[in-house]
């Protein structure tokens, strides 16, 4: 699996 | 950071601000939903897991203790604070919120980006604050009357969701960015849930009224 993005948001 | 970005954590903020200074101005929660802001409480804390181990900026990070520290403080004072719990409207805010907690769960479970311990609890978290603002459109609207910091309060969180989507919007055009499917249909379902509030709201900003939803 790819991994996850980062999450930038709020 | 783009200025819709920037403009919705702002109204986000604001939104917090104006509640607490209700909740500290009159000693009153009056008109605000005790299941909503458990909802939020909850939300902040399974979201901003990552707070200590993915560090992305300073602001960031000031953000997510602003936004976990200030719905505990809030759910604190409205069970816990004498005079504040009194004036707690628990006839009226009669939400099962417990159903939405354990239906945004199971959704989480088997819609995510990876089946791990943090991805699923962020979509748990996208997912609950998405309808988390239920239970205090109800309480609202079975009281038909509205005070002007609890509407202040409701039109800012919804702003702060409208500016978010213009966010992606943006993101998407400027860095080809599209990967928050997950967030990007929570939020539109989200914003969609304050159109009924913002008609009446602008209806009686207009008519320079006080707020007023019909039964």
């Amino acid at each position: 699996t790819e991994p996850s993005a980062v999450k930038d948001e709020l | 950071m783009n200025i819709f970005r920037f403009a919705g954590d702002m109204t986000h903020l604001i939104s917090v601000l104006v509640l607490l200074l209700k909740i500290y101005a009159t000693k009153s929660c009056s008109g605000i939903s005790l299941k909503t802001q458990e909802l939020y409480a909850l939300v902040f804390l399974s979201r901003y897991l990552d707070l200590f181990t993915n560090y992305i900026s300073l602001y960031n990070t000031l953000m997510k203790l602003v936004f976990i520290g200030s719905s505990l403080a809030i759910v604190w004072c409205m069970r816990m604070h004498h005079a504040v719990k009194r004036s707690y409207d628990k006839e009226v805010d009669t939400f099962r919120h417990y159903y939405l907690v354990l239906a945004c769960f199971v959704l989480a479970t088997l819609v995510n980006e990876q089946f791990t311990l943090r991805e699923v609890c962020w979509a748990f978290s996208i997912y609950l604050e998405a309808v988390a603002i239920l239970p205090q459109l109800v309480l609202l609207q079975r009281s038909g009357n509205v005070d002007n910091l609890t509407g202040q309060y409701v039109f800012f969180l919804g702003a702060y969701r409208a500016f978010y989507i213009l966010n992606w919007i943006y993101r998407y055009f400027t860095e080809q960015y599209f990967t928050r499917w997950i967030a990007c249909i929570a939020g539109i379902v989200q914003t969609a849930l304050y159109a009924d509030f913002f008609y009446y709201y602008f209806i009686s900003w207009k008519n320079n009224a006080k707020l007023q939803l019909p039964a």
